[in-house]
């Protein structure tokens, strides 16, 4: 095997007209991949402090940008997500869309609001704060 | 042909949104969440109002609640993990009503006799009762020996309750006002849930009560006791308190959760919480948990 491995290492690791840093970009984070986004609204700018006095501010986030074509474990994306980017990029029917970057996981926010009768509720609600994003 | 499918789909969409209020389209079918948030969000989105114009609570029942949230939710309002029980709603309501049948003793330390009417249109059906509490709030102008004994009936006055006419089964129980005199106000909670769980489970909207409190200088021993009474004239009605379980899909429910961290020891029913700790007890478990933490 000597010979084989001498001959392979003569050969030019990146031919002269290839453009390195073209190359090392696909190594890069992409910028807008599907990720978290925080968004804090307060209740006061949407004049519903009269009604809900707690929490003061409320971050529900939500998830945006672009989902990579192989969606592997990272996302905890369903097999399926792989078929749609499939049949999506074959063209096999073009109103199938690629698949979209939306919240995977979220957790219970509460709420303490007055009723219209005056009495003051403490409720704890489902799936109020986005936590995690997925591709599907 | 497919295109002729979606018109007729359209046109019969559009023909059923004209006849109903285009926002209740988003109603939750089942119409389960009546006084939840879904209601007013929708409306918001509808007409951008911000919700109906609302009774304004009681001052001290507000802060009450605020320092119920603080102690139950984090400051970006995340339900806290380590509570104990599992109700995930919790009501608070100013008494209706309210007419002074007898005055007070002052010989004898009874607090005037009040009349309560408490109205529950609030709670909704998938809202199930695990606790029902009366609310006594106090402000620290009353001085108080370390621990006053104070005996009380409670008389439901519902039509079949007097048809029975049950005797009032009197009851005692013990104030400890000191861990409160820092603060502008005093809560005290008695537990009435065996009394009112028959008349909120049997959906009674609307609950009439009177209230007779009776208290002494749990210091004194023997007859001395009884003839050096507790002057009382700042005992305000108190309001209902209700520990609830919403069994709605638009409510959290915390007990998914809990049973993956059961611990084999505690029974089922006991990890449910029904005999839920006072919250000065909540809060200041949260304190020491986080010391100790902090010293290791």
């Amino acid at each position: 095997g000597q010979a084989a491995v001498s001959s392979e290492l003569k050969k030019p690791l990146v031919p002269a007209s290839f453009n390195l840093s073209e190359y090392f970009k696909q190594f890069l984070f992409p910028q807008n991949e599907c990720e978290l986004h925080d968004f804090r609204l307060s209740f006061s700018q949407l004049k519903w402090d009269n009604w809900i006095v707690a929490p003061q501010r409320y971050n529900p986030r939500y998830c945006k940008g672009d989902c990579p074509r192989a969606v592997g474990h990272r996302y905890g994306s369903p097999v399926h997500t792989v078929v749609q980017n499939v049949i999506c990029e074959k063209q096999l029917d073009s109103s199938v869309p690629r698949p979209s970057c939306v919240p995977a996981k979220y957790s219970p926010l509460s709420v303490l609001t007055i009723e219209p009768d005056g009495s003051i509720a403490y409720k704890e609600y489902e799936d109020m704060i986005a936590t995690k994003c997925t591709c599907r | 042909s497919q295109a002729s499918r979606r018109e007729a789909q359209t046109a019969a969409s559009a023909e059923l949104e004209s006849e109903v209020e285009p926002w209740s389209l988003l109603q939750p079918l089942d119409g389960e969440d009546r006084a939840g948030l879904f209601p007013p969000l929708f409306k918001v989105l509808y007409d951008g109002q911000g919700g109906a114009p609302r009774l304004q609570p009681d001052s001290r029942d507000l802060r009450y609640m605020k320092r119920l949230y603080k102690a139950y939710a984090t400051k970006e309002g995340i339900p806290k993990s380590n509570r104990s029980h599992v109700s995930n709603t919790i009501r608070l309501f100013t008494p209706y009503i309210q007419r002074k049948r007898v005055p007070a003793d002052p010989v004898t330390g009874t607090a005037p006799s009040v009349d309560l009417l408490f109205n529950l249109d609030r709670v909704t059906a998938v809202e199930h009762l695990l606790k029902s509490v009366l609310l006594y709030t106090f402000n620290n102008s009353v001085s108080f020996p370390s621990a006053v004994k104070c005996g009380y009936s409670l008389v439901m006055n519902e039509p079949e309750s007097s048809r029975k006419a049950r005797p009032p089964a009197p009851r005692s129980f013990t104030f400890k006002p000191q861990f409160e005199f820092r603060k502008k106000y005093t809560w005290v909670e008695v537990d009435v849930t065996t009394l009112l769980q028959p008349l909120v489970a049997s959906d009674k909207r609307s609950i009439h009560m009177s209230v007779n409190v009776t208290c002494v200088n749990d210091q004194l021993q023997g007859p001395s006791a009884l003839d050096s009474p507790l002057k009382l004239p700042l005992l305000v009605p108190p309001s209902l308190l209700l520990y609830l379980n919403d069994t709605s899909a638009q409510a959290y429910h915390r007990w998914d959760s809990l049973h993956y961290k059961r611990r084999p020891s505690q029974a089922p029913g006991q990890e449910r919480g029904l005999s839920a700790r006072p919250m000065e007890e909540e809060a200041a478990k949260g304190v020491r948990s986080s010391r100790h933490r902090h010293r290791r």
